[in-house]
């Protein structure tokens, strides 16, 4: 099974 | 002051419904040049970007920058008891703590306001820089809801693969599996139909078939969709408005 990414691993905060 | 008119009521409650689900409240900020919003789900995997231009409204006004923190299930109620063709004009002073909402009907006499009160809403957002895109897809939106719709049926996730001609949207769970591939297609009578798929390199990634389900209730929004996938990055499922966008970010599913 896949497990979901979120996407504070792909964008930063500001 | 703010004041935005819509020609329609109709715009705004499809957009508010297209967030509704995804995320229970927000920050629209307002500038002279328009509207925009972005709002994270709970689960920060889904990340929702709208831009209403100031085209967009019949008449824009707005004197200085104005963040209005809106509950949007309480707008979405508010703005049901508009008619879609009324005019719809919101309005908020400087530091507001409610939302005027006014409703015109063009042909009777009649002229119906409501007050919404405004949330204080500290959102942290995130940084979401121009994003290189290894393909990108434009199919009708109507046909990527049933797409969608159709796999959640069989799984809790949604594969898409994209090659140089094609793009294959497939699931595969308990009771059996399922794909539907799309090609590109010039419909010279019917653009709305069309089907465009450019690539830089070939994508495989999966999404979770429930994001998807929320991102499909924008569909009404616009007749088609543009799909900007990158492999192990966010997808971006735009819908455009008369003059903006509503965009939707969502985070892939990976092997474990």
């Amino acid at each position: 099974s896949k497990k979901q990414s979120s996407l504070t691993q792909f964008f930063g905060k500001t | 002051m703010l004041e935005g008119k819509f020609e329609e009521a109709s715009l705004l409650k499809k957009i508010v419904e297209a967030m509704k689900d995804c995320v229970s409240s927000c920050n629209f900020n307002c500038t002279e040049n328009g509207i925009s919003v972005q709002a994270v789900d709970n689960s920060r995997v889904l990340l929702i970007s709208l831009l209403i231009e100031k085209d967009t409204f019949e008449e824009y006004r707005c004197d200085r920058n104005i963040t209005l923190g809106i509950g949007l299930g309480s707008f979405s109620k508010i703005i049901g008891n508009g008619a879609n063709s009324d005019y719809l004009t919101i309005q908020a002073e400087d530091d507001a703590d409610t939302l005027g909402i006014i409703f015109e009907d063009k042909v009777k006499d009649k002229i119906s306001e409501y007050n919404l009160k405004l949330l204080d809403i500290d959102a942290d957002l995130l940084e979401v820089d121009a994003m290189e895109t290894d393909a990108t897809i434009t199919l009708p939106s109507a046909d990527f809801a049933k797409i969608c719709k159709d796999m959640k049926t069989l799984s809790e996730s949604l594969q898409i693969t994209v090659t140089k001609d094609s793009a294959k949207f497939q699931s595969a769970g308990e009771i059996g599996s399922g794909s539907v591939v799309i090609k590109p297609k010039t419909d010279i009578d019917h653009p709305e139909e069309s089907i465009t798929i450019s690539l830089d390199k070939p994508i495989d990634l999966s999404f979770g078939s429930k994001y998807l389900s929320d991102i499909i209730k924008a569909t009404s929004l616009s007749q088609k969709v543009t799909i900007k996938l990158t492999e192990d990055s966010p997808g971006v499922f735009e819908y455009k408005l008369p003059s903006g966008y509503l965009r939707f970010y969502l985070a892939p599913k990976f092997d474990e």
